[in-house]
């Protein structure tokens, strides 16, 4: 099914955002 | 209107209810006081939007003025935020006009200041914790806030 595909890719995208940005150093200093 | 920037502004309404702020925060008319915008930056980092910062966000019911003000604080607020704390220039980042957010609950310009509540939910000390429950959202108000924080982060400059 293609739109289950696209669901969880859109899916994939996401999570690799949210967790590259979990991963980031944060801007605050110390 | 802006139809993207109407669905940024309610996609952050949505995330900005995570908060759960005293302050109502339904309606893109709930925020024109400022109230939950305020109490939400003061969980996102209470010791720069601190207690006695808070209690200067007036109750203020329907008086434009006094809601420009309370608008007018928590926007320098933030500036200096991105400034002093987070070390980052918005310089790039048109800053969103408040006194159009008071007089006419005007969603483009209200989006842009959720857009930069939102810089600082991400960017701050517990931003693990901010991240988490953005990821906990509907799949389509994820997507706008994504978008939102990848046109901020290409903004920015140290």
């Amino acid at each position: 099914d293609p739109n289950m595909k696209g669901a969880a890719a859109n899916e994939g995208v996401l999570a690799n955002f949210f967790n590259s940005l979990l991963s980031k150093k944060t801007g605050a200093p110390g | 209107m802006d139809l993207n920037k109407t669905v940024l502004c309610e996609s952050l309404i949505i995330w900005l209810q995570t908060f759960n702020a005293a302050a109502p925060c339904k309606t893109v008319e709930d925020l024109t006081t400022g109230a939950a915008m305020a109490q939400a930056l003061h969980q996102i980092d209470p010791s720069w939007f601190s207690d006695s910062w808070l209690t200067r966000i007036k109750d203020v019911g329907d008086n434009l003025r006094l809601k420009v003000n309370n608008l007018k604080k928590i926007l320098q607020m933030i500036v200096d935020y991105y400034n002093e704390v987070l070390n980052q220039q918005m310089s790039g980042f048109p800053l969103p006009d408040v006194v159009r957010v008071a007089e006419l609950s005007d969603p483009v310009e209200l989006g842009r200041l959720l857009q930069l509540i939102l810089g600082c939910a991400v960017k701050c000390e517990r931003k693990q914790e901010y991240i988490q429950i953005i990821m906990t959202l509907e799949e389509s108000v994820q997507h706008v806030v994504m978008t939102a924080i990848q046109e901020l982060m290409s903004k920015e400059s140290m």
